[in-house]
C-alpha cells in the first residue's frame, strides 16, 4: 500500500504560539494586582509521518503517524499538546482585603510535542 | 448568548477551582501591597524560565520554609482604652486575625507578626529606661472591641528595647500552628509601656517617652502555607 503523505510547511509543524493573557479581558483585573497580564502561549500545528526529533513525539505517537499515513479516514494525527510548562506567581486580594501570594504550577506553555 | 454566559461562568468557576478559589474574590477596601510581597513576586518574575522549573515551587526561599501560597492578614483589632489610665502603659491594642480563609488542605508553616511605625522612635533619657513590650495569646478575642470579661491570658513575647524601630518581627509559627487546631481566628493583646524609674515620672519623662511612640501605625500576619494537593501534584511530575 502506498504512505499518505500531506505537505506541511515548516510553519504548519507542532510549535508553541504566542498567546498573551490580559486579567482585564477575563475581568479579573480588580482583584488581580500583579501581573496584569503574562505570555500564556499555546499549542498548535501538525504531527504529520514522519515525526521528527523536534516534535517531541512518544514511541506512541510515530507508530499512529504511520498508521494514519496508512488508513488517513480510520486513525487520526497525534495530538499538539504542551509537554512543558512552567509556573507564574499572582498577587492577588482576597474577599477579606487580605494580600495573597500564590504560586501556580501549569501556566505557561514552554514546548509542544506531539502525543 | 444566555448559553454563551452560562458556559464562561462555568469556564471562569472551573478555573478559580484550580487556581484554589471558590468564588471570584471581590475586595472591599483594599489596602497597599506590602513590600515583601512586592519582593518575592518581582524576583520570581525575573527568574528566566529555565531556573523556575529548577526552583521547588513549594518552597519559600525568602523565609527558607516549605510553601506555595504568602498571605499577609491585616490586623482588625481595635485599641483598648481602660477607664484608669496607667501611667506606665504607652499603647495597648487587641490584634485579630481572621485566618478563616486558610483551607484544611494547607498546612502551616510559617507566621511572622510585624509592627509598624511610621519612624524609628528614639529618646535621649540618662535615667537608662526602656521601651517595654509584650505581646499575650487570649483564649478568646472581641474582634469589635467590645467589653470583654478578660479572658486567659499567656504571655507570648516580652522584649526590651532602647529604641523602636519603624518595623519589629516577632515569629509566631508556633503559636499560630497550635491555634489553627481549634480556632479560625487568632486573637492577641498587644502593650507597650516604658519601664519605671522614680526619677522620670516625677519629672513627667515617661509622658514623653510614651509620646515618641505615636507614630505606631498597624500591625500585620504575614503567614505561609503549603497546599499539600497541589504540591503533591508538582512533587509527582518532578520525579517522573
Amino acid at each position: 500500500r502506498s504512505a499518505y503523505y500531506p505537505l506541511v510547511t515548516p510553519s504548519n509543524l507542532c510549535k508553541p504560539r504566542r498567546l498573551y493573557i490580559s486579567f482585564s479581558d477575563v475581568g479579573w483585573e480588580n482583584w488581580i494586582i500583579a501581573p496584569q497580564g503574562y505570555m500564556a502561549n499555546y499549542c498548535l500545528g501538525e504531527c504529520p509521518f514522519p515525526l521528527t526529533a523536534e516534535l517531541n513525539s512518544t514511541n506512541h505517537a510515530i507508530l499512529q503517524t504511520m498508521v494514519h499515513s496508512l488508513d488517513p479516514e480510520g486513525t487520526p494525527q497525534p495530538c499538539c499538546v504542551p509537554v512543558r510548562l512552567s509556573p507564574i506567581s499572582i498577587l492577588y486580594y482576597d474577599n477579606d482585603d487580605n494580600v495573597v501570594l500564590r504560586h501556580y504550577e501549569d501556566m505557561v506553555v514552554d514546548e509542544c510535542g506531539c502525543r | 448568548s444566555v448559553v454563551l454566559g452560562m458556559e464562561l461562568s462555568l469556564q471562569e468557576s472551573l478555573l478559580l477551582k484550580s487556581l484554589g478559589l471558590s468564588t471570584k474574590p471581590s475586595p472591599k477596601t483594599p489596602g497597599p501591597v506590602p513590600s515583601v510581597l512586592w519582593r518575592i513576586f518581582q524576583k520570581r518574575k525575573t527568574l528566566p524560565s529555565t531556573n523556575k522549573d529548577l526552583a521547588d515551587a513549594c518552597r519559600v526561599e525568602e523565609f527558607n520554609v516549605p510553601g506555595n501560597i504568602i498571605r499577609v492578614f491585616a490586623d482588625q483589632g481595635h485599641f483598648i482604652h481602660n477607664g484608669q489610665p496607667q501611667r506606665l502603659l504607652c499603647l495597648q491594642k487587641r490584634l485579630y486575625f481572621n485566618l478563616s480563609v486558610l483551607e484544611e488542605g494547607e498546612h502551616l508553616t510559617m507566621a511572622q507578626l510585624e509592627i509598624k511605625f511610621s519612624h524609628n522612635s528614639y529618646h535621649t533619657s540618662s535615667q537608662g529606661q526602656v521601651f517595654e513590650l509584650r505581646l499575650y495569646q487570649t483564649s478568646q478575642m472581641s474582634l469589635r472591641g467590645m467589653p470583654s470579661h478578660e479572658h486567659s491570658r499567656k504571655l507570648l513575647v516580652e522584649q526590651s528595647f532602647a529604641r523602636l524601630h519603624k518595623s519589629l518581627l516577632f515569629n509566631l509559627s508556633g503559636v499560630a500552628k497550635d491555634w489553627r487546631a481549634y480556632s479560625r481566628n487568632l486573637g492577641l493583646i498587644l502593650e507597650i509601656s516604658v519601664s519605671d524609674g522614680a526619677s522620670a515620672v516625677a519629672s513627667g519623662g515617661l509622658q514623653s517617652l510614651c509620646a515618641s511612640i505615636d507614630s505606631f501605625l498597624d500591625t500585620s500576619l504575614l503567614v505561609v502555607t503549603l497546599s499539600q494537593q497541589q504540591c503533591k501534584a508538582s512533587r509527582r511530575r518532578r520525579r517522573r
